[in-house]
């Protein structure tokens, strides 16, 4: 088990690295492995939650420590990140589990609410260069993300107070839209 | 293996049978506010074996029934169908699809299927982590959860990792 | 005091009825003031954290409940509200303090980043309605919202990891819009 | 009463010194993701007497202090001052402005001020409370933090209407 996890790791660690060099230019990401002990407050994280580990008090865990370097900035705790940086890190981190593993169907729901116009086409980059190895359902307000969809589904409230799910547009090898009945 | 239709019925907002068929690459679902797009990711995550009541927004496992409206009665009972193509046979067991099925009613205890024959929720978890769709189900972001990935504990993001392995 | 409240009170829940039914045409929204009991666990809300009197267990204290009727849906408890509608109706308690009693300003940082086009517009009609009684600043990466600005400020990083203000924009009484250095 | 001005200095990312000249009515500000938009929410809610590092998005209140980046010493001091309009007379006192002062040194306790002269944190928030600004900051939304108006608790709620009576 140890060493499947270990090499698993490895691929995410690497993957890690070139979600973050993608999304940022620039920017260098990290994830390590190392021993986080319970009563060690000065974790270089973030105030992440400390567990306890089983044993008690002292037992040191084995966790993941992510960090990221952007470009100009001294390096900082995860919770310093702007809303922006810190949802495209968690989308970096997501695509690195992502290449190590992939899982039938992903389903992102408003992720990129809190990015730029930049960071959005970054995002959507990744979303089309990955598509043809699994599903993506993105639920969004976003224009942008609307028009990269291969198929777009409408869902309304009814004066009943029951959701109606509407037409699918289905994007053909041509490219070309057509409308069919749902 | 692709995700190729959801069914939902009785869930939440749902409470007409609804089936949403799904072609690979990327779908984007739209709507106004309050219109329902959530309630689909919760449904997911429901028929994968989510357990936790606040995991899908609410205090208590009967709030996913749909609970009445102007002129509809509530529902008397929820299913959610997901149905996976798997012609490369990454879920064991041969079959060309795979689906999973969960169904409450109100008051009652869940009731877990693969492919029509019941089964247990240990064996529906057990099928799903051969795909890497694991307890953590870190495969669906819920809304305004996409920083979760961040601020979990070190512990936790490697138990993250390790159930994807 | 208890009078100077129960006076205050009464505006705010008068101001949140008002408040809910412009930003939910056809919505009811109700503030009571009601003895929440910290044991009692079926309260009417949302797994609000109980609070725990300073006497004790059992003393009874005074909290305001909160809820919101939407048009064809049962009344729910707040935590099943949709991202959106959660948003708009907790901007509109904030209005309902500000019609109360305004404060000299408020600091809206991407408040409406879950709101769909429609919301979007009424929450913008409401800021220039109340626009003349107190000063808003509002953060945003919605173009309707920067069109509404009386004047906007660009904050941008620079190579160097500082942040520098640009340039703003004056609405003149007349609409025109023109260049100030900053 | 009306903000006026925001001066902040060694702040964050403003580690130079930065005016902003308000005027009443809906001002707008906008740029890329990390630019510097929630640090001036986080420099006001700071000038008005904020204490919990978790509000300001740091670990300990140090994290306010400019950290240094490539070209830059990290800053050895930070300071922010609002300047109210107070013609209509709300803040008491009888000043035509109000000018309220934060500043901390690296390793230092933070320091108040009122129009230049130093008090201490307690006239600052009793200033404040007179037009509305009272401890809970209701008036400063912070980014992802609109739905906590929602979910305190009742009592809280109720402890938020108190102060802003
Ligand atoms: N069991 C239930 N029965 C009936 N209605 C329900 C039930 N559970 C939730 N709802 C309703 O579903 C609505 C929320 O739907 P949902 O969260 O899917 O919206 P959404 O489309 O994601 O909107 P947004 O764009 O604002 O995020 C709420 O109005 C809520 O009252
Ligand atoms: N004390 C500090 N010294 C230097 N940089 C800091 C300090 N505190 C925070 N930062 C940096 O400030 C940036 C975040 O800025 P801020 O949150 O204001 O961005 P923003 O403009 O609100 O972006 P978004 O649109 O993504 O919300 C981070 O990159 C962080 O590293
Ligand atoms: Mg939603
Ligand atoms: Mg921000």
């Amino acid at each position: 088990i140890a060493t499947v996890f270990a090499s698993f790791f490895e691929e995410v660690r690497v993957s890690f690295r070139e979600m973050v060099s993608v999304l940022f230019p620039g920017a260098r990401g990290e994830l390590r492995l190392e021993e986080t002990k319970p009563a060690d407050g000065a974790d270089a994280e973030e105030g992440a939650e400390e567990d306890v580990a089983p044993g008690g008090r002292c037992a040191p865990i084995l966790g993941i420590n992510l960090q990221i370097k952007l470009p100009h900035k001294a390096p900082r705790t995860l919770t310093l990140l702007s809303g922006g940086e810190k949802a495209l890190t968690a989308i970096a981190f997501l695509f690195a589990l992502f290449l190590a593993k992939p899982c039938p169907f992903y389903i992102l729901d408003e992720v990129e609410a809190a990015l730029d116009n930049h960071n959005i086409g970054r995002f959507l980059s990744l979303l089309t260069r990955y598509q043809e190895r699994t599903q993506f359902l993105v639920v969004t307000h976003q224009r942008r993300t609307m028009e990269i969809a291969d198929t777009l589904y409408g869902v309304t409230m009814g004066e009943d107070g029951v959701s109606r799910v509407l037409s699918r547009r289905l994007r053909r090898p041509d490219g070309a839209v057509r409308q069919a009945s749902s | 293996a692709f995700l190729k239709a959801i069914e939902l019925r009785g869930f939440k907002t749902f409470a007409r049978p609804t089936e949403i068929l799904l072609v690979p690459g990327v779908t984007v679902i739209i709507g106004p506010n309050g219109s329902g797009k959530s309630n689909l990711a919760d449904a997911v995550l429901w028929a994968l074996g989510e357990q936790s009541p606040s995991a899908l927004r609410g205090k208590g496992m009967q709030d996913v029934l749909f609970a009445g409206s102007k002129g509809h009665q509530p529902s008397a009972a929820a299913e959610v169908n997901l149905l996976f193509d798997n012609s490369q046979g990454e879920f064991p067991g041969g079959y060309q699809e795979v689906q999973i099925t969960r169904r409450v009613l109100r008051e009652g205890a869940s009731e877990y299927f693969i492919n029509g024959s019941a089964c247990r929720l240990l064996d529906l978890q057990e099928l799903c982590a051969a795909v890497g769709l694991g307890r953590e189900m870190h495969s669906v972001i819920s809304q305004g959860k996409v920083d979760e990935l961040l601020s979990s504990s070190p512990a936790a993001r490697r138990a993250l990792v390790e159930e994807a392995a």
